[in-house]
């Protein structure tokens, strides 16, 4: 599915 | 990066930086609720650890460090250099409430279940609920000093704007990620009461807020 972790994010 | 996730950083940079002008001012951290600092700080040092292992960019190194930076200094500034102006009978909310269930829920619910991935879910967890004990502490009191206010009104303002941050990359990028997003809608909850209190009652000009 469409989820997954931001990793360029405070 | 967009202008909701900047205006959203910005937010959260103004705010840590009203409450640790304002404790070092004053010299005095009446009305504070230490308890939140440190969990802040404990978000933070636990969603922060690839400051080293994995560059992103210049602007993401940086606001960590100034994060972390002035997370330790507040808790500081509350536990050591004025803790004589600390209010611990007021700061009496249980944070092992807190700290056990998030826990237990970043081992259950992640991405992978890896040190680094774990501790991430734990600092996205508790971020949303690190508030709780400053908030408490002003119901108890029934008051909080208006610049408290509007620290408590950029931090909140800070994950809304992230929300909408997440639905534009959402309809850029065709994903979003799920425990951030529910864990800002829930923590963005948290807020809408002092919200309401906010716009009704700092900003008609009373100053100090008193809980009706």
């Amino acid at each position: 599915c469409h989820r997954r972790k931001v990793k360029d994010e405070l | 990066m967009n202008i909701f996730r900047l205006l959203g950083d910005m937010c959260h940079l103004v705010a840590i930086i009203i409450l640790f002008l304002k404790i070092w001012r004053s010299k005095s951290c009446a009305g504070i609720s230490g308890k939140s600092q440190v969990l802040f700080a404990l978000v933070f040092t636990t969603r922060y650890l690839d400051l080293f292992t994995s560059f992103i960019s210049v602007y993401n190194t940086v606001m960590k460090v100034v994060f972390l930076v002035l997370a330790y200094a507040t808790v500081y500034l509350i536990y050591l250099r004025f803790r004589s102006t600390y209010n611990s009978e007021s700061d009496s909310f249980r944070v092992e409430f807190l700290l056990v269930p998030v826990a237990g829920l970043s081992f259950l619910e992640n991405y992978a279940f890896a040190p680094l991935e774990i501790l991430w879910t734990f600092s996205i967890y508790l971020e949303s609920v690190a508030i709780l004990p400053q908030l408490f502490m002003i119901t108890k009191t029934g008051e909080a000093e208006s610049i408290t206010t509007h620290y408590l009104f950029f931090l909140g303002l800070y994950r809304a704007l992230y929300l909408a941050n997440w639905v534009w990359r959402y309809h850029t990028e065709g994903f979003f990620d799920q425990i951030a997003v529910v864990s800002g809608v829930v923590q963005t909850i948290f807020y809408c009461d002092f919200f309401y209190l906010y716009f009704t009652k700092v900003l008609r000009g009373s100053g100090k807020m008193t809980l009706p």
